[in-house]
């Protein structure tokens, strides 16, 4: 059975698509096999694989609001082992259709299930939001990885975050944990991200992950290039970063 | 009659708090009134200028929700001739709860026009998103502020937002046009950064301010202490690109 896991933060521009497309990549480069769901109407990680967003081409948007099953949906990434459901821009509308909707929380979690045993991880790029998609992206996961920017502004949301996290665990999905929080953009030579990264750990204690995303160009380059930085830059600061990072992420699931 | 400008860009992260806070701030330094609305749940601009988010307080969420008129709403910053509306955390819900009502677009237009004509200047933070809190203040405004953050995920949003604005121009709004786009967070160092300012300038031509915001530590450092980078760091890089800004758009809205 494959864990899925929802990256969240209704901070907008802290990290989310570069963690899950960077994430991704390294867990498939060590023998994983792994399913990115763009869950994003700007559809940032579906680009950021190089995938162009067809128009006609069915999406994340039929699923969550057709029903259209999962599985056919994936496509390939070029990369072994890692596929993806891509966004459309049709999913900015799709909040208001789900307002209306019976069941409107559930609707990913139905779908997700039959995909599980196909994946050994899942993970799922949310919107810069807490509404509906971002709700049902958390009601079908079994864990909330978290990047949190080192910037006062985004140390903010954090405690907003944590309190819809608990609402959708009491009332739809029991099991949900955080898989742990990633401190991205830190730039060491201002105070800010020093005073912000320790307020987190305090905050957060040890479901801080050890590895730090240091700020780095090469990461806010590859997308330009379609590609994640293991295979753009794979001796940059950033492609380290997240080899570490998906090292230490997957000897945590290994020990649950 | 004020002039109405919503600062809008689905994009997360590109600094539109950051230019609310500090072109309002420079506008009532200059001598114009300027009431500032938080429309973002995250409450942002409403720290910014040191407010305290308390949830008994109404906020910008009584008066979408139930119609409460805006001037009463209204608290000072501190700062002379510049008041603010602001958010609450409330507002997360507010765009599922907008969704089942009548003339849900309408309703922030409705309640704007009668406070108009006691402000020169009013401006609106949307959150990252292009959904019902975000086309209320499409619809209730004369012009839409696009920061662009010199990044290349923030390219790829610019034409789904500019859709999005004749959609709203056609269907509820048929005076809403671009104030301008600012151009944010330029680090000169990298490539990346004028590669995308250039296909900025390409796209939208001179719709774009001649003043381009540097990447300044200073500006992210204001919020934790509460106060606009004026007052926080007056002689910073920030404070003097935000002050160029201001003068632009006021002499950009002099000409119309
Ligand atoms: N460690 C880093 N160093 C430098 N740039 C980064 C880093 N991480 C992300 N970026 C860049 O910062 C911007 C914001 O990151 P990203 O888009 O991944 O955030 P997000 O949380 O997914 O944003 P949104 O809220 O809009 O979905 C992007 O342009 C990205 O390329
Ligand atoms: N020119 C700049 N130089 C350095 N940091 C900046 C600059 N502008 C904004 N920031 C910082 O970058 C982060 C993002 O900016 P801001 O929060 O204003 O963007 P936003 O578009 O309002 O985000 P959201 O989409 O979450 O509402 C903040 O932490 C802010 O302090
Ligand atoms: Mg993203
Ligand atoms: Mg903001």
């Amino acid at each position: 059975m494959g864990r899925a896991i929802a990256c969240a933060n209704q901070k907008g521009g802290v990290g989310k698509t570069t963690t899950v497309v960077n994430l991704a990549t390294h867990l498939a480069l060590a023998g994983d096999s792994v399913l990115v769901v763009d869950l994003d109407p700007q559809g940032n990680a579906t680009s950021g694989f190089g995938v162009e967003r067809n128009g006609q081409a069915a999406s994340v948007y039929d699923a969550v609001i057709d029903g259209v099953p999962l599985l056919g949906l994936a496509v390939p990434t070029g990369i072994a082992g890692l596929s993806l459901i891509a966004s459309s821009v049709a999913l900015a509308g799709a909040e208001v259709e789900l307002a209306g909707m019976d069941q409107r929380e559930r609707r990913l979690w139905r779908l997700l299930e039959p995909t599980r045993s196909r994946f050994d991880v899942i993970l799922i790029d949310c919107p810069p939001s807490l509404g509906l998609l971002t709700v049902n992206a958390l009601t079908a996961v079994d864990s909330v990885l978290i990047p949190i920017q080192a910037e006062y502004y985004a140390l903010e949301g954090v405690s907003q975050l944590i309190g819809t996290i608990q609402l959708v665990r009491e009332h739809l999905n029991p099991r949900l944990e955080i898989e742990g929080a990633v401190i991205t953009m830190f730039d060491s030579r201002t105070n800010l991200a020093t005073d912000v990264a320790a307020e987190v750990r305090g905050h957060l204690g040890d479901k801080v992950y050890e590895t730090v995303i240091p700020r780095s160009v090469r990461l806010s380059e590859a997308p330009s290039h379609g590609r994640p930085v293991a295979l753009y830059a794979p001796n940059s600061k950033g492609a380290e970063a997240y080899r570490r990072l998906g090292d230490e992420v997957r000897a945590r699931m290994a020990h649950r």
